[in-house]
């Protein structure tokens, strides 16, 4: 038996609403310590890696370790019906075909509860090997969101290159080339308005603006996102969850042929 | 031009 109470439901649903146009069917694995997701998207490119650890639920129970195939697209229609300030209960036996939701208001007293067919998804786990990346940069995620959305503009692909300058974004295509640099700002009283960098040699990567912008929609879920690179590797861009878990996508890298 | 590369290549299946 798996069951699992969040208060404040709007988490969950704000992970389904990061990851749902980059993986379509996916797994969410239960243990009795956390939720995780691992997942690439179709075109083998970008990996998402999302983990909820039981502590932030008010209620966790996992009896055996069950794997959960869901639609996300499905999944992101039922979160529609949940009211902001809902709380939400998974509940799935352990011959696991389908899962239970339910939303519960708290004010109005109102529960709704919705079942999904569970499916059977065979999906390659990746071993992802823990890295010392050799940069790492905390910056305010609404930045981040905002630097990709503008160099969209100007082209498919940007080179990310941290340097003791500073981080610099940059796009080249048919109209020009934009570039934003950013310094590290530790400044401003607010926290959350903080770039970080740690450098520990010169990085310079190229990206594809297409998956940046799909991992732009894990804004809402942190005030800050981490961006780790190392020479030659996928990048990692993490939105922590307060200490509660985290959405991170691994992105490979576009290499000068 | 730069090429796009997949995980495939820096990450091994398990």
């Amino acid at each position: 038996m798996f069951e699992a109470r969040l208060a404040n439901g709007n988490i969950f649903k704000m992970i389904v609403e990061s990851i749902r146009e980059l993986v379509v069917d996916v797994n969410i694995d239960c243990s009795t310590e956390e939720l995780s997701i691992q997942c690439m998207d179709s075109a083998h490119v970008a990996l998402v890696s999302m983990s909820l650890s039981q502590s932030a639920f008010d209620h966790f129970r996992c009896d055996r370790s069950l794997s959960l195939g869901l639609n996300l697209p499905n999944v992101s229609k039922i979160f529609k019906m949940m009211g902001r300030d809902d709380t939400m209960v998974l509940k799935a036996e352990d011959s696991a075909d389908k899962l239970m939701l339910m939303f519960e208001n708290d004010k109005s007293g109102t529960i709704a509860d919705f079942e999904l067919k569970l499916m059977a998804i065979e999906a390659e786990q990746l071993g992802v090997p823990d890295t010392a990346y050799k940069c790492s940069i905390s910056m305010p995620s609404s930045e981040f969101q905002r630097i990709v959305r503008d160099l969209q503009v100007m082209g498919d692909t940007c080179k990310i290159s941290c340097t003791k300058e500073g981080l610099k974004f940059s796009a080249t295509g048919q109209i020009g080339t934009g570039n934003i640099l950013m310094r590290q700002n530790v400044a401003s009283e607010k926290e959350e308005d903080h770039v970080t960098i740690d450098m520990e040699e010169p990085v310079e990567l190229n990206f594809a603006l297409r998956y940046l912008n799909f991992f732009t929609k894990a804004t809402p879920l942190s005030p800050t996102v981490i961006l780790k690179m190392s020479p030659g590797l996928p990048i990692v861009i993490e939105y922590p969850i307060e200490q509660l878990g985290h959405v991170k996508y691994y992105l490979a890298p576009k290499m000068e042929e | 031009k730069s090429k796009q590369t997949t995980l495939g290549g820096f990450f091994a299946a398990k």
